[in-house]
C-alpha cells in the first residue's frame, strides 16, 4: 500500500507470473505528492515469508534508485556507523505467520511523482493437493488503477483454479476475471475508483485483505513431471493413484505445568481429532509428559474404533502440572516402536512416526538441548520420524527443528489463538497420509550436476518432491530417470525419458516468459536446503553450506537471511539520508518479534489478545 | 513491595503485598539443582507518612550463581560483581554491557541492570530513582525475571516457587468494598481463599509510570497462595 498524506496513490499494481510452480511476482505503486511542500511518501507491501526479495528501485523524477543485494555482514559493517547510531531502518518486519512487510519512506518534492517496484519470488509448495498464492492488499486509500493479476503456465496441465479474497463482496465477486486453458491459467482483478468505494460518495476502500489464488496440476505419469529449461532441470514427482501406507504413531504430550490453561485445552480438543482421524489400519501409542513419563498402554494400539473411544477419553483426562522431560518422552516412544517392530506386533510394511507437542525448552532429566538431538539421533538411527510441533512463542522452535531434522521430519510452530486446534490437526493432515517411504530420485551421475537433495524419507499425500539440478551437457535434451520407493504392498519403481520442453510450442501466443525461471528454482531450492543444513549439519558441512548459501545468494540475488538489500534514499536538502537495510528474517526473528508485540499489546482483561510469555516480578509503588 | 505472577496462557495475573520491618531479608528464588539465589532486603520510608501506614521496598538484592562462581550485590548505591577472584564495581550513572565468564551484563544508566546467567535464568532489575528531598521516600528497586525455564522443578523462593506455572479457579465474583474491585472465592491448593480483583504496576516498559496489569490479589502476605508464610523466607544475611 502507498500511504502519503495529501498525496495521491496513482497505481498499485500486483502482477504475478507463476511458471511451473516458480512464482516471480512485481508490485509497483506509483504515487503523486499533491502538496506544495515536499513530504515524505510511504510504500508498504506485504509478501509471503518463504518468499525471497530480489529486487527493489524507486524511481523519482526520472532517477531510479535501485536496491543492492550485498552480504549481510559486509553491509552492516559499511553502514557500521549509521546502524550504531540507529539511523538505518529495517525495511523487513514480521507481520502474521504467513507474511511480513517490506516497508520504506522517501521524500518527495512538490507535486512530484515516485514509483516503487518490488519483485519476489518463491517455489510454491504443493500442501493438502493445491498450491497457493497470496497476495495482501491494503491499499488504505481509492486508487485511480488498481490491478492484481497472475498468469499460471504449468505445462503438465492445470487441474483446477479457484480464487477467493477476504474482502470480495457480492458486487465485487464478478469482477474477478479467470481464464483458465489446458496448460494457462489468467486471474486478474481490477475494480474501478467507484467499485472501491465503501460506500457511494465516500473515500473509504473496500480493497483491504487478502486475495488467494489455488491451484493444482493434472497428474498422470508415475515417473512425474520432468522438464528441461536452459541446460537446467526440474523434477516435479507426485504421482497419481498410489495407496496410503499405514503409520504406527506415537504422540509425545508435554502437560508440563506450562502447557497449563489454553494450551492444554487446545492440545486435549486436537487430539480428540486426530484419533477419529487415524485410518484402522494405523498403530498409535500416547506418552504423556512432565518430569514423569507415563503412557497410555505400554504397546502401539491399533486404531479399531473402540480403541480409539477409549483413548479419547484418556486425552480428555490429560492436565497439566511439574516439569519438562522432553529427552526421557522421546526415549520411550522410540523405544515402545522399536519393541512393537521387533515383536512383529505392527504391520512390516508401515511406517513409523513420532509427533512431540510442546511448548518449550526441558527443565528435567536431559536438559542440555543438543544432547537431547543427540540422544534422539542415535536412539532412533534412521528408524523413524520425529515431527516436532512448538506450542506457542515461547517455545525453543530452532531446537525443534533441529532435533526433527536429525530425525527425518521437520518441526512446525503453532500460534497461540483461537485456531491453535486446527493448526494442530492440520499439521497432523499433512504428514499422516505417507504414499512413499525412503524415496530416491535417480539420474545419470554423467549427465547432471549440482543437483537438489534426492532422497526423502517420505512423499505424503498432497504434496509435491521437487528436484532441481544442472545438466552437465547443455545440448542434452533427454535422459533416463529412475524413481524407487516402498509402497504400501510393493516396492515403487518407474523409470523413463526426460524431454526438453519447448515453450514455443507449448505457448505459441506468448512472448516471452522468464526464460531463466529453471535456474532460478533451483538457485531458490538449493539455497533453502543449504540454509536448512547450516542449522542441522556438521561443523565442517555448516560452514560450507553457509558459504555456498552466501554465494548463490548474492549471485542470483536473493535476500536471504545470510544478505542484506541496502538501499540508498536519494539526498535531500538537510544532507544525505542513512541507508535503508532489507534484510531476511529468520523463524527466530519473527518469533521475537511476535513476543515484543504481544507483551506492549497486554492492558485489559479479560484479555483476548494472544498470551504473552509468563513473567514473575516484584516491585515498588 | 508487591509481587506478580503474570500467568498469560491462562490471560491473568495473580498479585500479593508482602510487607515486614525495614531491614527484614526475604528469600525470592532458590534452586540448589542450579545453584541460583535470590535475597532481598526491604527498606522502608524515611520517616511514617501522615497516613500512619509504613511502605517498604527492596533496596538490595544479593544474587549467588554457585556453579559459575558468581556473586552480586545490587543495591540502589551500586552495583558489585564478584567472580572467583575477580571483583567489579558498577555505579548506575555509567551506561555499560560486560561479557563475562558465563554471565552478560547490560546497564543502562540510571534505569536498569539486566543480567544473564549462563544456562539458568535472566533477570532485570530496574532502579526507581526518587528525589533525594522527598520527604519520605527513598530510591528503591525492582526485580523481574525474564526467563527461568532452565530453572529445576524444585526452584523455590517467593517468586521462585511459580516458575512452574500454578493451578488455580476463581468462581463466585461479588461486589467488593470498591466497584471496580470485585471479589471472588479462589481455589488454589485444595484452599478457598478470598481475592479482589485490582491491579498493580509493570515498570519495565515505563520505568516512572508502570503499566497496570490487572490481577487477583490475595490478602495478608499471599497467605494461602504462597507455601507456607511469607515469615517461612525470611533469612539472616544477603547471601
Amino acid at each position: 500500500s502507498t500511504q502519503p498524506v495529501r498525496a495521491e496513490v496513482l497505481s498499485v499494481k500486483v502482477d504475478c507470473a507463476v511458471t511451473s510452480r516458480f512464482a516471480h511476482t512485481v508490485m509497483t505503486s506509483t504515487a503523486l505528492n499533491k502538496a506544495n511542500v515536499s513530504q515524505e511518501i510511504f510504500f508498504e507491501v506485504e509478501l509471503p515469508k518463504t518468499a525471497f526479495i530480489t529486487n527493489f528501485s524507486m524511481e523519482i523524477d526520472g532517477q531510479v534508485y535501485v536496491g543492492e543485494v550485498k552480504e549481510k555482514e559486509t553491509a552492516k559493517k559499511q553502514y557500521e556507523k549509521a546502524v550504531s547510531s540507529g539511523q538505518t531502518a529495517g525495511l523487513v518486519k514480521a507481520s502474521g505467520r504467513k507474511m511480513e512487510t517490506f516497508s520504506v519512506s522517501v521524500n518527495i518534492a512538490a507535486e512530484s511523482n515516485v514509483t516503487f517496484v518490488l519483485t519476489h519470488e518463491e517455489l510454491l509448495q504443493r500442501k493438502l493437493g493445491q498450491y497457493e498464492i497470496l497476495t495482501r492488499v491494503k491499499p488504505k486509500q481509492l486508487v485511480q488503477e488498481f490491478q492484481i493479476v497472475a498468469n499460471i503456465y504449468e505445462p503438465q496441465g492445470i487441474a483446477y483454479v479457484e480464487t477467493h479474497a477476504t474482502f470480495l463482496s457480492n458486487e465485487l465477486l464478478p469482477l474477478v476475471e479467470k481464464t483458465v486453458t489446458e496448460k494457462k491459467a489468467h486471474i486478474a482483478f481490477s475494480p474501478s475508483l467507484d467499485q472501491q468505494r465503501k460506500c457511494p460518495g465516500c473515500d473509504g476502500t473496500l480493497i483491504d485483505g487478502d486475495f488467494v489464488i489455488m491451484y493444482d496440476v493434472k497428474r498422470t505419469s508415475s515417473l512425474g513431471d520432468i522438464q528441461i529449461v536452459n541446460g537446467y532441470f526440474v523434477h516435479f514427482f507426485a504421482p497419481p493413484g498410489l495407496s496410503r501406507v499405514p503409520t504406527n504413531v506415537v504422540f509425545v504430550i508435554d502437560r508440563s505445568g506450562s502447557m497449563s490453561g489454553n494450551k492444554m485445552h487446545q492440545t486435549r480438543e486436537a487430539m480428540v481429532a486426530i484419533l477419529q482421524d487415524l485410518k484402522e489400519d494405523d498403530y498409535f501409542a500416547i506418552v504423556p509428559f512432565d518430569d514423569e513419563i507415563i503412557w497410555w498402554k505400554e504397546t502401539l494400539t491399533k486404531a479399531t474404533k473402540e480403541n480409539v473411544t477409549e483413548a479419547t477419553e484418556y486425552v480428555k483426562g490429560l492436565y497439566a502440572s511439574g516439569g519438562t522431560n522432553i529427552n526421557g518422552a522421546l526415549l520411550k516412544g522410540v523405544n515402545m516402536l522399536l519393541t512393537d517392530r521387533a515383536e512383529k506386533r505392527i504391520p512390516e510394511r508401515s511406517i513409523n512416526m513420532i509427533l512431540l507437542l510442546t511448548d518449550g525448552m526441558p527443565n528435567h532429566g536431559e536438559t542440555d538441548p543438543k544432547r537431547i538431538q543427540e540422544n534422539m539421533a542415535s536412539a532412533n538411527a534412521g528408524n523413524m520420524t520425529l515431527f516436532s510441533l512448538g506450542f506457542g512463542n515461547d517455545v525453543d522452535y530452532s531446537f525443534l527443528n533441529v532435533l526433527s531434522q536429525k530425525n527425518k521430519g521437520l518441526a512446525r510452530r503453532i500460534f497461540e489463538g483461537s485456531d491453535a486446534t486446527l493448526q494442530l490437526k492440520g499439521f497432523y493432515e499433512e504428514v499422516s497420509s505417507p504414499l512413499l517411504s525412503e524415496v530416491d530420485l535417480r539420474y545419470p551421475d554423467n549427465a547432471v550436476d549440482l543437483l537438489t537433495s534426492n532422497h526423502f524419507s517420505q512423499l505424503f499425500n498432497g504434496s509435491e518432491i521437487v528436484v532441481a539440478g544442472r545438466l552437465a551437457d547443455n545440448n542434452l535434451d533427454n535422459f533416463l530417470v529412475e524413481v524407487v520407493g516402498q509402497g504400501f504392498e510393493d516396492n515403487f519403481q518407474v523409470q523413463g525419458k526426460s524431454a526438453a520442453l519447448d515453450w514455443a510450442t507449448t505457448y505459441p501466443d506468448e512472448k516471452y516468459i522468464f526464460g531463466d525461471f529453471t535456474e532460478r528454482l533451483w538457485a531458490y531450492l538449493t539455497i533453502q536446503q543449504l540454509l536448512e543444513k547450516r542449522k542441522s549439519g556438521s561443523s565442517d558441512e555448516k560452514v560450507n553450506a553457509t558459504a555456498k548459501a552466501l554465494d548463490m545468494s548474492l549471485r542470483y540475488s536473493f535476500v536471504t537471511p545470510l544478505t542484506s538489500m541496502v538501499v540508498t534514499k536519494p539526498e535531500t536538502e538537510k544532507g544525505p539520508d542513512s541507508p535503508l537495510i532489507a534484510d531476511k528474517l529468520t523463524e527466530e526473528e519473527r518469533q521475537q518479534a511476535e513476543r515484543n508485540s504481544r507483551y506492549h499489546h497486554r492492558q485489559t482483561f479479560p484479555s483476548y489478545n494472544a498470551p504473552a510469555p509468563p513473567s514473575y516480578f516484584v516491585d515498588g509503588d | 513491595p508487591h509481587f506478580m505472577i503474570e500467568l498469560p496462557n491462562k490471560d491473568d495475573a495473580l498479585c500479593f503485598n508482602i510487607n515486614d520491618k525495614p531491614g527484614t531479608i526475604f528469600t525470592l528464588v532458590k534452586d540448589t539443582k542450579s545453584g541460583i539465589l535470590v535475597n532481598g532486603q526491604i527498606i522502608g520510608d524515611k520517616q511514617i507518612p501522615a497516613d500512619g501506614k509504613i511502605y517498604t521496598y527492596f533496596w538490595r538484592f544479593g544474587i549467588i550463581h554457585r556453579n559459575l562462581g558468581v556473586k552480586m550485590e545490587v543495591s540502589t548505591n551500586g552495583i558489585s560483581v564478584f567472580q572467583d577472584d575477580s571483583r567489579l564495581k558498577l555505579r548506575w550513572s555509567n551506561t555499560t554491557s560486560i561479557k563475562g565468564d558465563g554471565m552478560d551484563i547490560l546497564l543502562t544508566k540510571d534505569r536498569s541492570l539486566t543480567v544473564t546467567l549462563k544456562d539458568s535464568v535472566k533477570f532485570v532489575i530496574l532502579l526507581h530513582k526518587v528525589w533525594k528531598k522527598h520527604p519520605y521516600h527513598r530510591d528503591y528497586l525492582g526485580f523481574y525475571t525474564l526467563d527461568t525455564h532452565l530453572l529445576s522443578p524444585s526452584v523455590h523462593g517467593l517468586l521462585g516457587q511459580f516458575y512452574h506455572g500454578i493451578e488455580y479457579t476463581v468462581s463466585n465474583l461479588r461486589p467488593g468494598e470498591v466497584p471496580e474491585k470485585p471479589d471472588a472465592t479462589m481455589h488454589v491448593k485444595g484452599r478457598e481463599l478470598n481475592v479482589t480483583r485490582g491491579w498493580q504496576r509493570d515498570f519495565r516498559s515505563d520505568v516512572k509510570n508502570g503499566e497496570n496489569v490487572p490481577c487477583w490479589f490475595i490478602h495478608r502476605n499471599g497467605t494461602g497462595l504462597i507455601d507456607g508464610e511469607a515469615s517461612d523466607y525470611i533469612v539472616s544475611g544477603l547471601f
